[in-house]
């Protein structure tokens, strides 16, 4: 059996914001570390890649492992239902056909109560060993957000240059083009302003713009994204929650 | 501009 209780709903809700304009079918395999999920965009080019950590919930049971294939327009519809505060508990069978979402206002004592139908979903699933990355960025994730909104209107790709001192995006379209530079700085009062930069080696990539829309929706779970960068392998882009995180794997365009 | 790369290029699908 599954009993997986958020102190708020809010949360949840905004974990599933961020991913299910990108994929529409997913996974959730709960286990006694948590709930964790992995699905492809339909192109196979962004993996979005989430784990919740135990420690994330109020409460938290799985008795044995339990698959949750959600339709995910289906799930926020259900998740729409409830306040951001109220207490949300996912109730689930060991082979269970339906899932049982419970949202708690307690301080009105009002319960409400709605099934979703599950579906079996059948993926592969992509192995992601170790990788070596050659750049790493932590940044403001409302500043990346703005930044790969402004570009986009430019061209549907957008180039991340990074060198020891500085960080440059950059698009060029038919209408022009543009390009933003920041530098690594250390708030110490507000660390989650600071811009950090750790390299390897320099990087230049090319990115979907597409893709990185897709990707900046998960801004609303974490003030700050890391992104570690690669000529040789999917970039990843990381949103910590208070207990796990969603990470976004995005292949690059290479030049012919 | 570029050639979109996809994943299955660089993860072993299980």
């Amino acid at each position: 059996m599954l009993e997986a209780k958020f102190t708020e709903a809010g949360l949840f809700k905004r974990i599933i914001d961020s991913f299910r304009d990108c994929v529409q079918l997913i996974n959730f395999n709960c286990s006694e570390k948590g709930i964790a999920a992995q699905a492809v965009d339909d192109s196979r080019v962004l993996l979005v890649s989430l784990s919740i950590n135990v420690e994330a919930f109020e409460e938290f049971r799985a008795d044995r492992n339990i698959v949750l294939g959600c339709d995910l327009t289906n799930l926020s519809k259900i998740l729409r239902c409830g306040n951001n505060s109220d207490n949300l508990t996912l109730i689930a069978e060991d082979s269970p056909d339906s899932i049982l979402i419970l949202f708690e206002d307690t301080k009105r004592d009002r319960v409400s109560e709605y099934s979703l139908k599950l579906m079996e979903i059948e993926t592969d699933f992509l192995e992601i060993s170790d990788m070596k990355y050659e750049s790493y960025i932590t940044m403001p994730s409302a500043d990346f957000a703005k930044t790969v909104r402004d570009l986009s209107q430019l061209s549907d790709s957008i180039n991340i240059l990074v060198t020891k001192d500085t960080i440059k995006f950059a698009a060029e379209g038919d209408i022009g083009s543009g390009s933003i530079v920041v530098k690594p700085f250390t708030d110490l009062d507000h660390p989650e302003n600071s811009i950090k930069v750790t390299i390897e080696k320099p990087v230049d990539l090319r990115f979907g713009a597409k893709y990185l829309n897709d990707i900046i929706k998960g801004a609303s779970l974490s003030d700050t994204i890391t992104i570690k960068l690669s000529e040789e392998a999917p970039a990843l882009f990381q949103f910590d929650i208070s207990s796990g995180n969603l990470q976004f794997y995005l292949a690059p365009k290479f030049d012919e | 501009v570029g050639v979109q790369k996809r994943l299955d290029s660089f993860f072993k699908v299980q």
